[in-house]
């Protein structure tokens, strides 16, 4: 997941 | 990693531990939605299908395992367990939630950042996730009383994705290009479905009652 994407969160 | 999101998986993680604690200690489901649990597990089976692609981070990866293998096993215990199953309600339990599904996965097919496969499945978990309390609101109205366990796991539940809305805000504000529209809409959706329950739940903590909602 790149910086600003949203795929990092739960 | 912001304070919001934090306190934002910590209300979720303890929404999940206060429903396994109710239903594995006092071997009850009475008051539990089986198609809300069934919905989460696919929201999470479908959010989560880069657990084994996508390493972000050690507690991310934790988070995830510990989020599928707690509604799984809620699902087993509600579905197979041999005392707790006597206590779901199936006659109360009515909701067709493959009515939530379906619109959901069309929704996802059409509106999405991305169409690939797992942003497809990505973006119905999120349209699943903001619906996936529908059955257990409608059970609790339908069974007038509603246990302490029980109202505070849904309290926590809808509290979390609000705590993540006030993540959103700052994660737009501190990070450059941070849009993400279909999240934040169905974030706040999800979060103004349980407006009522949150105001009866208050007036209830707040007058000291047990909390009713009306039917």
């Amino acid at each position: 997941a790149d910086e600003n994407d949203v795929k990092d969160e739960l | 990693m912001n304070i919001f999101r934090l306190a934002g998986d910590m209300t979720h993680l303890a929404s999940v531990l206060v429903l396994l604690l109710k239903i594995h200690t006092i071997k009850s489901c009475a008051g539990v939605s089986l198609k809300t649990q069934e919905l989460y597990a696919l929201v999470f089976a479908t959010r989560y299908l880069d657990i084994v692609t996508d390493f972000i981070s050690v507690y991310n990866t934790v988070m995830k395992l510990i989020f599928l293998g707690s509604s799984f096993s809620i699902v087993w215990y509600i579905r197979h367990h041999r005392v707790v199953r006597r206590s779901y309600d199936k006659d109360q339990d009515t909701f067709r939630h493959y009515l939530l599904m379906i619109p959901c996965m069309l929704l996802a097919l059409f509106v999405h950042e991305k169409f690939t496969f797992k942003e497809v499945m990505w973006t119905f978990s999120l349209y699943l996730e903001a619906v996936a309390i529908l059955p257990q609101l409608v059970l609790l109205q339908r069974t007038r009383n509603i246990d302490n366990l029980t109202g505070q796991y849904v309290f926590l539940l809808g509290a979390y994705r609000g705590l993540y809305i006030f993540n959103w805000i700052y994660r737009y504000f501190t990070e450059p290009h941070f849009v993400h529209w279909i999240t934040w809409i169905a974030g706040v959706v999800q979060t103004l479905l349980y407006a009522d329950f949150f105001y009866y739940y208050f007036e209830s903590w707040k007058n000291n009652v047990r909390l009713q909602l009306p039917a």
